[in-house]
């Protein structure tokens, strides 16, 4: 299950 | 990781610093809404609940441990350790007018429809809007100490500096946040003021004052 976006930002 | 971001990032590390600092040194919290720091600690929690399925990198990591520990943290300072410094009759902004329409917008709004995903645009809405009780008391107090000054600076600059990291990333990696860009510059825009008020009066020494 692999988001959409990446969130990698905080 | 960018320079921008790393300033954003090194920017928000160095506010909430500040604050802690403000409240320790003078030992009080004087200035300082509880509502808005209340806000932060859901924008984290509900953000970064993903430290728990998810590993980004050691920085990503830590920082997430980092602002989710601090907020609680400074709750804690405000509501304990110098609770009588702290006077909620000025602290009048109704929250429930940011949290259900942010909750509204995460329904609508999200890249996927799950409880993470749907609290992760939740707290990106949440985070954008939450510096508004903050903002309220200092238009109603008219009037902020230096020291509180510097830690909205930092905290304005800290989502500013995302800006510019957007575009960076949309050229370098084709990369974009739809819901982060467009929160992002709500969340900086709702500053303007402030900063105006911030260069002109502090930055040349004197005190925050906003016209009567």
């Amino acid at each position: 299950e692999g988001n959409p976006v990446k969130h990698d930002e905080l | 990781m960018n320079l921008f971001r790393l300033f954003g990032d090194m920017s928000h590390l160095a506010s909430i610093l500040i604050l802690v600092h403000k409240i320790q040194t003078t030992r009080s919290c004087r200035g300082i809404s509880f509502k808005t720091q209340a806000l932060y600690v859901t924008v984290f929690v509900s953000r970064y609940l993903d430290l728990f399925y998810d590993w980004v990198s050691l920085y990503n990591f830590f920082m997430k441990v980092f602002f989710i520990s601090s907020s609680c943290y400074i709750l804690y300072l405000m509501k304990m350790k110098f609770r009588p410094t702290n006077d909620p009759s000025i602290d009048t902004f109704r929250i429930e007018y940011l949290l259900g329409p942010c909750a509204i917008l995460a329904l609508i709004f999200h890249y996927k429809f799950t409880v993470t995903e749907v609290l992760w645009s939740f707290s990106i809405f949440l985070e954008s809007v939450a510096i508004l009780p903050q903002l309220f008391m200092l238009q109603r107090t008219g009037e902020a100490e230096t020291i509180t000054t510097h830690y909205l600076a930092a905290l304005g600059a800290y989502r500013a500096f995302y800006i510019p990291n957007w575009i960076y990333r949309y050229w370098t990696e084709d990369i974009v946040d739809p819901i982060a860009v467009t929160s992002g510059i709500v969340q900086t825009a709702l500053y303007l003021d402030f900063f105006y008020v911030y260069f002109t009066k502090v930055l040349q020494g004197q005190k925050f004052e906003l016209p009567a």
